[in-house]
């Protein structure tokens, strides 16, 4: 099964 | 003071019709490079970035950098009362807490004035590093928007995946499956109706549909369209904005449980 990724995985709160 | 011509007013409408559906409120920041926008959907899953230059405003005085929180429902309905032909100007007072939208007609026979409330917006800023991509493909927009749309009729999901055949979107739902495939294509006469992929390496991501479906209102925006794909990173898909700059979306891609 597949989840959704969120953009927190990969970009950092600037 | 804050002062924005921009002689091609429908620019503006259609942005506003690209993001509108993604993100609710957003704040919009002026600066001496340009009028821009960063922004999540409410389950930070897509971002939305817009640049649209300074230089490609026919006025531009922004005497200091300001942001300023704009519900784009809102925003949208007072740019849907702006012709298509007309000038719009963006101007907004120090502290103040309204923007207003000015609208002017080419001939100048008719001049509106729209008066926007701002809102407190608390935003985070995702800081998107500079990425080397396995693959850059570039199609036309409207053929990528086609792709999308019929693919959602089927299945929820498209793995895009990219090798030396092409481009393959793919999807898979509960009447069936389908495969749409586009070869590099540059031998068309005009440059906009050419399909170029770039690979460095093969790569396939899942991705929701309704997101590239959301992305694809930009299509009026530009004739093309530039998907970036890494392994593990988001998918970017970009319009250009011609002479003005871009709008960028971001999507996580879909990952094994």
């Amino acid at each position: 099964l597949m989840q959704q990724g969120a953009l927190g995985n990969f970009f950092v709160h600037t | 003071m804050l002062e924005l011509r921009l002689v091609q007013g429908n620019l503006l409408k259609k942005v506003l019709e690209a993001v509108k559906d993604l993100v609710t409120d957003a704040n919009f920041d002026c600066s001496s490079t340009g009028f821009s926008l960063q922004a999540m959907d409410s389950s930070h899953v897509a971002l939305v970035a817009l640049l649209l230059r300074s230089e490609g405003f026919e006025h531009y005085r922004c005497d200091r950098n300001v942001s300023m929180g704009m519900n784009l429902n809102n925003m949208a309905k007072m740019l849907k009362c702006a012709g298509n032909d007309d000038i719009v100007t963006i101007k907004a007072d120090d502290g103040s807490d309204t923007v207003t939208f000015m609208f002017e007609s080419p001939n100048q026979d008719k001049i509106a004035d729209f008066e926007m409330k701002l809102m407190d917006i608390d935003s985070e800023h995702l800081g998107i590093p500079e990425a080397e991509y396995h693959a850059i493909v570039r199609m036309p927009s409207s053929e990528f928007a086609r792709i999308c749309k019929d693919l959602s009729s089927i299945g929820d999901t498209v793995v895009i995946s990219v090798t030396k055949e092409g481009v393959k979107f793919s999807t898979r739902g509960d009447i069936g499956n389908a495969n749409v495939v586009c070869r590099q294509n540059t031998t068309v006469d005009k440059p906009e109706e050419s399909t170029t992929i770039e690979m460095h390496e093969p790569v396939s991501l899942t991705f929701a549909l309704r997101y590239m479906n959301s992305f694809t209102k930009a299509t009026p925006l530009s004739s093309t369209v530039t998907i970036s794909l890494s392994s593990e990173l988001p998918v970017v898909v970009e319009y250009k904005i011609a002479e003005m700059g871009y709008i960028r979306f971001y999507l996580a891609p879909k990952i094994e449980d």
